[in-house]
């Protein structure tokens, strides 16, 4: 493992961190987009189903683990824990989530590494991992005052993706068969849809000005 | 190829 992969991993950890800190701690989820949660946890379900069938390593194993239960914890506390669910912005979080659910498994239907249903799913879980942002970023849009800690969750799932990125070209050159396609071309397109956050996210930070996104 | 895609990402 290279070091942009693990500084991508622990910038993923850390972006679950943080949320946890602000539903756990701070009992609230204010700004967070619930339609995203519910994606990222039909993501990781789809994508480590191999989870007690083919073993990696143990590092795999437990950050797998740590992803599952997180991701699924968050929506339940935002679903139904008695006080967190109450500072819900349901109002403002209005993406037709579900309607990304079929094009992306329709998609890995049609492209896959091989027609199976393990690596179906996980085409799947590619593909939708790449457009879950997508309500977030819309309720931080309609936000008026995104908190500090709202905006580091965004930032720090943001730059696991950058890193992605540079552990995939270092494994391009350093790896002699490393090519996987769907996993590239959606990990692009997942960290495009972050420029325009990233840009606000830096010129408020350089600022010294609270973020905000321009409708 | 073998018969398993390996994916070690996650």
């Amino acid at each position: 493992m290279n070091a942009f992969r693990l500084a991508g991993d622990m910038t993923h950890l850390l972006s679950v961190v943080v949320l946890l800190l602000k539903i756990h701690t701070i009992k609230s989820c204010a700004g967070i987009s619930l339609k995203t949660q519910e994606l990222y946890a039909l993501v990781f379900a789809a994508r480590y189903l191999d989870l007690f069938i083919h073993f990696i390593s143990l590092y795999n194993t437990v950050m797998k683990l740590v992803f599952l239960a997180s991701s699924f914890s968050i929506v339940w506390y935002m679903r139904r824990h008695k006080i967190v669910r109450r500072t819900y912005d349901k109002d403002h979080d209005t993406f037709r989530h579900h309607f990304l659910v079929l094009p992306c498994l329709a998609l890995a239907l049609l492209i896959n590494e091989r027609f199976t249903f393990r690596e179906v799913m996980w085409a799947f879980s590619i593909y939708l991992e790449a457009v879950a942002i997508l309500p977030q970023l819309v309720l931080l849009q309609r936000t008026r005052n995104i908190d500090n800690l709202t905006g580091q969750y965004v930032f720090f799932l943001g730059a696991y993706r950058v890193l992605y990125i540079l552990n995939w070209i270092y494994r391009y050159f350093t790896e002699p068969h490393f090519v996987h396609w769907i996993s590239w071309v959606a990990g692009i397109v997942q960290t495009l849809l972050y420029a325009d956050f990233f840009y606000y996210y830096i010129m408020s930070w350089k600022n010294n000005v609270k973020l905000e996104l321009p409708a | 190829r073998s018969d398993t895609v390996e994916h070690d990402e996650l």
